[in-house]
């Protein structure tokens, strides 16, 4: 039996070798290495399991990297709404929140809903309303804005414009893994 | 999508996650949410779960309380239920992505059908593992 474990994720789909540049490659490992890092730290020191958690996704969702706080995809709207999830196994106690905007690290408003509230999932201006009363970081809605980002909703804009053959959609998928995902937006 | 679960010293495992959903969504779309029993779930009696993929797939499959109940009523292994949740019934209905997942004992697994998966792991007292493509 371990004494104590962590494992994370920073997101799943088309991610190839030849896709990625030496440079990106090691960005991407160092920062999976120091969120894994800030979990272990909390956990080693004799921490609890939902503190590890927290600490390992905080440092996701303030990088850039991943689609999640900062660097967070954008709605049809072009704006940034977050969701974030939250469970304890020793009570299966549980906060959720969906389409946040202000709030610096959703992951922190979700367990704000678990602890301090008798609810389990809050959305919209309501879960933001919360939020705010719960004495967490804000920042203004633009913090999440990352470029790469806005050209991925602007590329995907652009498509629905006109009527794409087959050739031009393939074209899109190889650029853009997550231009595969459209049809989910 | 970025997410995380934890096993601690006390035995106690949690699973957290956090994502900015789909590029493109409207109409109140909330498929990309980490619902809990779906995208993210724990229980000390079986594992802690955080997902990543296609949230709307997660969310017909119940995939973190579906490798729960795999675990608790069949009597499966972590690994065994997270490759029949992702690798097999994912599958077939479309799904791509994938999931990390701890159990009481502190075993990981970390199954994914898509090309890649950024993920990693770190043990007590051993060094930590980070991987990003299939092969690893």
């Amino acid at each position: 039996q371990v004494d104590f474990a962590l494992a994370i994720h920073g997101g799943a789909g088309t991610i190839k070798k030849e896709n990625m540049t030496a440079e990106q490659d090691a960005e991407y490992r160092a920062k999976l290495e120091e969120a894994l890092d800030a979990g272990y730290k909390v956990l080693e020191n004799g921490g609890e399991a939902l503190d590890a958690v927290v600490a390992a996704v905080k440092v996701m969702e303030d990088s850039p990297l991943f689609n999640a706080g900062k660097g967070a995809v954008f709605t049809n709207e072009g704006k940034n709404e977050m969701d974030a999830a939250i469970m304890n196994g020793s009570d299966r106690n549980a906060g959720a929140v969906a389409g946040l905007t202000r709030i610096k690290n959703p992951i922190t408003a979700a367990r704000a809903v678990m602890e301090n509230s008798p609810h389990v999932f809050m959305s919209g201006a309501g879960a933001e309303q919360f939020a705010l009363t719960q004495d967490l970081e804000q920042v203004d809605p633009s913090y999440f804005y990352t470029d790469f980002r806005f050209q991925q909703l602007e590329q995907i804009r652009e498509t629905e414009k006109t009527e794409l053959d087959h050739s031009s959609l393939l074209e899109m998928e190889l650029k853009d893994p997550f231009f595969k995902d459209r049809k989910f937006g | 999508t970025v997410g995380a679960v934890a096993k601690d010293k006390n035995g106690n495992i949690a699973a957290a996650t956090s994502t900015g959903g789909m590029t493109n969504k409207r109409f109140g779309r909330v498929g990309d949410v980490p619902i809990i029993g779906a995208g993210t779930y724990a229980d000390n009696a079986t594992c802690a779960v955080s997902a990543t993929g296609h949230g709307e797939y997660f969310i017909r499959t119940v995939v973190g309380h579906e490798i729960a109940s795999l675990m608790r009523y069949g009597g499966k292994t972590l690994a065994e239920a997270g490759d029949e949740v992702v690798m097999k019934q994912l599958v077939e209905i479309g799904g791509s992505g994938g999931i990390i997942s701890i159990d009481k004992n502190g075993n990981i697994a970390m199954p994914f059908n898509s090309e890649g998966m950024y993920r990693g792991y770190r043990k007590a007292n051993e060094a930590a593992k980070v991987m990003i493509y299939k092969d690893e």
